[in-house]
């Protein structure tokens, strides 16, 4: 459609489709393609690149900027990994360690799967990898209590960053919800001076469900964040901008691999380029 | 719901007895509205909704019916028609068959590596679970811990060795332990990984199974049909576990995989317990999409 000369209907909907076709659902596309076409009949694009310009910028003005990391008072930075079955949050947890160790701090991971099979075995290796300092209890264990030793060793050895790696759960799950909020619970009590950030880990795969992911969690235990996993593939992530809509949450980070490497900052222009590609 | 939608726009022209060009329009934006919320890929919601249109405009309708439930019932039995029109058995052929699981990143081959096995022991077959992932931290450590607890042998082989030496090694009988089954659990890759989709084709060739189940995550968007295509046009599986179905997640997937591919839903993945898993029923699968 970006190749053609020609603006007309079948162009919009083609435009439309693109965006749908990128996971954004349909009352996100239609309202950024009514948009541009209004904007396009005031300023008429002069050819098809700046057709496309005008959508990406449409499409990055949708994200909400995400905050700088490292950019408060607080001596410890808590992150706490949250997020629906198999998304990545084990191994961005390693990732996120790779990059804190890199800038030079001393990392503690708490091990808070304490559900399913080998879960505290795979974060260990992580932690093996990155140098991390790991808590954890046996499999079977009460999570909240792996938190709770894991806020102790991180004030003791005056870490300063905490990440939490939970168990996967669906957002339908109240049980599983109510655990994870007696988790932040546990944080935000034992850790009362660190910067607490809440990030929901989501696959780039997801379709609309990740909408109704985001805001359960939210809902359930406040979130600051989404980490979009998986953007090596073909999927686009749009349902970030779903998302955004909805709760005016940022997107913090890219998973783009599965080495430790893999993890990017979120550039609204940057991402709305890689959608329309 | 699709009904509640129908019910509302299609309550205005009750009178008039067969379906005509304008209660179509209409009908279609609703259609693709419902589909499009529940994931279904928009190309083949363009399909479906060309079908349905065709059908409904057409004379094989029940005279009996409103227009608005004649356009329902078509597109149910449209739904139904495309996912299939009972469930695909999956055939246990001579020992040892083996079946290969192979899918994306997270989509829940591991945990299914152990509930099918857990499924075709109650069937009375004796199952061996080879542990084939030798990229993930700690992969072949879960299904040993799986196998453990289902008491179903798991074979991981001698560390160093690659996946195709593992699973050939078992399909060969080095395990000793004479399976009737052989479940192959296989690393996640992206069908864009040309190095890793290589891998399975090989996998494939040097253990020859004699099923091949893609997994699937129920809470997948349009990608499911990029997904679905490659692996079939380097594999062509048999048919599909899909997985998470205990969520909310419509599960649109299903459809588009399986109107793209050809390619059967099998199983169904409800839960993280190893009892959370059974046969496809597809009548349920239409139903669920259509909310
Ligand atoms: N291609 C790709 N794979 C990823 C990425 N992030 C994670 N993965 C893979 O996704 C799979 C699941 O990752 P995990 O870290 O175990 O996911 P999880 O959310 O901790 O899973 P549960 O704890 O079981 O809920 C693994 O095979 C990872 O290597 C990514 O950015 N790209
Ligand atoms: N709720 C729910 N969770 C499931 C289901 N099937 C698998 N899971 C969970 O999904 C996550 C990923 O499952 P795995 O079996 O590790 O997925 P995988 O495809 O082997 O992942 P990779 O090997 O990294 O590609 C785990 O937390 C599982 O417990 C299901 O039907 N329902
Ligand atoms: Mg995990
Ligand atoms: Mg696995």
């Amino acid at each position: 459609v970006f190749g053609r000369g020609v603006f007309d209907d079948e162009t919009w909907d083609e435009l439309e489709e693109i965006l749908i076709g990128a996971d954004m659902g349909l009352t996100a596309a239609t309202e950024i393609i009514d948009r541009i076409r209004r904007d396009a009949l005031r300023h008429p694009p002069g050819d098809s690149g700046e057709l496309k310009e005008m959508l990406q910028a449409a499409i990055a003005a949708e994200m909400i900027p995400a905050p700088i990391l490292g950019k408060h008072d607080a001596s410890l930075t808590v992150i706490f990994l949250v997020g629906v079955n198999g998304t990545g949050k084990t191994t961005t947890a390693g990732k996120l360690a790779r990059r804190f160790a890199d800038a030079g701090g001393t990392v503690v991971i708490a091990a808070a799967d304490t559900f399913r099979a080998a879960a505290i075995e795979q974060v260990a290796v992580w932690a093996d990898r990155t140098g991390a300092y790991l808590v954890k209890h046996k499999r079977g264990g009460d999570s909240a209590a792996v938190a709770y030793d894991a806020a102790a060793a991180a004030k003791a050895r005056g870490a300063d960053y905490l990440i939490i790696d939970t168990a996967g759960r669906l957002q339908t799950k109240a049980p599983l919800m109510e655990e994870l909020k007696k988790v932040k619970g546990v944080l935000t009590r034992e850790l009362p001076e660190a910067h607490l950030l809440s990030w929901l880990v989501m696959d780039a795969t997801t379709g609309q469900n990740g909408l109704a992911q985001a805001t359960a969690f939210a809902e359930k235990i406040g979130l600051d964040g989404l980490i979009l996993t998986k953007l090596d593939g073909t999927a686009k992530g749009g349902i970030v901008v779903a998302v955004a809509r909805a709760t005016g949450l940022p997107v913090v980070m890219l998973g783009t691999g599965e080495t430790e490497a893999d993890l990017i900052d979120f550039d609204s222009n940057n991402f709305a380029a890689a959608l329309l590609d | 719901t699709l009904a509640g939608r129908f019910t509302d726009i299609l309550a205005g022209i009750r009178g008039r007895g067969r379906v005509d060009e304008k209660d179509i329009a209409e009908a279609s934006r609703q259609i693709r509205l419902a589909l499009l919320e529940a994931d279904v890929n928009f190309k083949v919601v363009k399909d479906i909704v060309a079908d349905v249109k065709n059908l409904a405009l057409g004379e094989s309708v029940l005279k009996s019916l409103t227009p608005g439930q004649q356009v329902v019932k078509v597109l149910r039995d449209e739904l139904a028609r495309v996912m299939g029109e009972s469930a695909v058995q999956l055939k246990i052929g001579k020992k040892p068959d083996v079946i290969l699981l192979t899918g994306l990143q997270g989509s829940g081959k591991t945990t299914a590596a152990a509930k099918l096995a857990l499924l075709l022991r109650r069937e009375g077959k004796k199952v061996l679970l080879v542990a084939a992932d030798t990229y993930r931290p700690a992969a072949q450590d879960q299904l040993v811990s799986l196998g453990a607890e289902l008491n179903v042998d798991v074979w991981r082989g001698k560390t160093g060795q690659t996946a195709i030496d593992i699973a050939a090694a078992a399909v060969h009988g080095e395990s000793g332990t004479q399976p009737d089954v052989v479940i192959v659990d296989t690393a996640g890759r992206l069908h864009i990984d040309n190095d890793l989709m290589a891998e399975i084709v090989a996998l494939k060739s040097a253990v020859k199974p004699g099923h091949i189940l893609f997994v699937a995550d129920a809470m997948i968007g349009q990608d499911a049909v990029n997904q679905a295509s490659a692996f079939d046009d380097a594999l062509d599986f048999e048919g599909v576990i899909l997985t998470k179905l205990d969520g909310d997640a419509r599960g649109g997937a299903a459809l588009s995989i399986k109107r793209v591919t050809g390619k059967p839903i099998m199983f169904v993945s409800t839960g993280e317990k190893p009892q959370d898993f059974e046969v496809f029923h597809p009548d349920r699968m239409a139903a669920r999409i259509l909310g």
